[in-house]
């Protein structure tokens, strides 16, 4: 799974 | 970036605008709670603290920049501008239950133990719980204008086009954040019975 570290969402 | 994340986006946005128009058209805030603001205004600042150390996209930068001006914007016109039109005798939930266990949670169930990753958690609990105080005073006081009805409809509609969002990526990039997805539909369930009651009442 990919993980959330670019946090590209607001 | 899906379709339900960009609507999701522009339903937030909208809420926010909504809001702000409404106090400052009206030139009252009466029915706002000034305490949901500055949660919200909380959980912007301390998610958006990456806008000085991550640059992801021009549109991600901008929005992030125009929801902390909004946020500000808004607890201003609230607790300084239009002060003598704000209810604070039924803005009366008390801040310290959700800022209490929502700190402990961060610290407790995060994703790495640095700084800047713990006041992203913090703020994504956080904005689970924000719109309480103002859903408290809604039922406090029995009653809420047709403009702040819209406002919790737009900000409804975010949470459950972020859901979406969340199946859609999980399908198509392999992408899930728990923290973030938990949270989210936490959050979005506060909404259901708003949700109900906009509906039918929308009717009648």
């Amino acid at each position: 799974l990919k993980k959330n570290s670019e946090k590209d969402e607001l | 970036m899906n379709i339900f994340r960009i609507l999701g986006d522009v339903s937030h946005l909208l809420a926010i605008i909504i809001l702000l128009l409404k106090i400052v058209k009206s030139k009252s805030c009466a029915g706002i709670s000034g305490k949901s603001q500055i949660l919200f205004a909380l959980v912007f600042t301390t998610r958006y603290l990456d806008l000085f150390t991550n640059f992801i996209s021009v549109y991600n930068t901008v929005m992030k920049v125009v929801f902390l001006v909004c946020a500000y914007i808004t607890v201003y016109m609230i607790y300084v501008k239009f002060r003598k039109t704000f209810d604070s005798e039924n803005d009366s939930f008390r801040l310290e239950f959700l800022l209490v266990p929502v700190t402990g949670l961060s610290f407790l169930e995060n994703h790495s133990f640095t700084p800047l990753e713990i006041l992203w958690t913090f703020s994504i609990y956080l904005e689970s719980v924000a719109i309480l105080p103002q859903l408290f005073m809604i039922s406090k006081t029995g009653e809420a204008e047709t403009i702040t009805t819209h406002y919790l409809f737009f900000l409804g509609l975010y949470r459950a086009l972020y859901i979406a969002n969340w199946v859609w990526r999980y399908h198509t990039e392999n992408f899930y954040d728990q923290i973030a997805v938990v949270s989210g539909v936490v959050q979005t369930i506060f909404y259901c019975d708003f949700f109900y009651l906009y509906v039918t009442k929308g009717r009648q």
